[in-house]
């Protein structure tokens, strides 16, 4: 038996919406520490890794550790259906092929039942190892989403370089170029709205900027996120879910031949 | 020419 209840049932809403333009089917693994999601997009270039701890859901039961297969479509439907201060519970028996979703009111006057037929998704599972990175920048997401959009009028790419004196991000195409530097805040009022930069090594790596406007669908799921970089690596884009879970995008650079 | 790998191979597989 897989039991978890969110309390907070838009943050499973918010998930999905910032998932479902990258990936169709995912598979969640559901073990006694928690559930977790690793899919990819159909080309290859991204990985998106979800975890989210037992902590964050009460009550959370999992006899044993079980896969469930879902296709985002549905999924998001059925959430679709929850509304945002509804508590959503997840339920699975061993052995049949549908999974339950049943979503309460606050005052429990309102429950609804859904079911979704699983799927058997063949996906290959990777080792994300931890990893030194050259450069850590955590930032506010509104910021990071506002970047992304502006340089993608310019451009397919988007160059991000990393120095002491700050986060470069550049965008050049026909039309001209663009730079925006942003540097480590000294004193601001709210922690979300700092900018904080970890500077190991300098580094210069350029990504699509078409996958990194998807992950910034995530955006309403935390005000911060924080970038990873490292030369010749993937950028690792992460988006803290409250204080058990993330939701983590990770990006192949383009490289030059 | 400017290339993009694929993510796969820059993680093992398990």
């Amino acid at each position: 038996m897989f039991e978890a209840r969110l309390i907070q049932g838009s943050v499973l809403k918010k998930m999905i919406d910032a998932i479902k333009d990258i990936v169709t089917d995912i598979n969640l693994d559901c073990s006694s520490t928690g559930i977790s999601v690793q899919a990819m997009d159909s080309g290859h270039v991204c990985l998106v890794l979800i975890e989210l701890g037992s902590d964050g859901f009460e009550p959370y039961r999992c006899d044993r550790n079980i896969t469930l297969g879902l296709g985002l479509k549905a999924l998001s439907v059925v959430v679709r259906c929850a509304n945002n201060d509804d508590s959503i519970t997840i339920k699975a028996q061993e052995g049949t092929d549908n999974i339950n979703f049943v979503f309460e009111s606050p005052n429990g006057e309102k429950t609804s039942q859904f079911e979704i037929k699983l799927m058997d998704i063949d996906s290959e599972h990777l080792g994300i190892p931890d990893t030194e990175y050259d450069s850590v920048v955590k930032m506010p997401s509104h910021e990071f989403q506002r970047i992304c959009r502006d340089m993608s009028q310019l451009g397919d790419s988007i160059v991000v370089a990393c120095t002491k004196d700050g986060i470069q991000f550049s965008a050049s195409g026909d039309m001209g170029s663009g730079k925006i530097n942003l540097r480590q805040s000294s004193l601001v009022d709210k922690e979300e709205d700092q900018i904080n930069i970890e500077l190991n090594d300098p580094v210069h790596l350029t990504f699509a900027l078409r996958y990194l406007n998807y992950f910034t669908k995530a955006t309403p799921l935390s005000p911060t996120v924080t970038l990873s970089l490292k030369a010749e690596s993937p950028l690792c884009v992460t988006y803290p879910i409250g204080d058990f879970g993330s939701m983590k995008f990770f990006l192949a650079p383009k490289i030059d031949d | 020419l400017i290339r993009q790998r694929d993510i796969s191979s820059f993680f093992p597989e398990i």
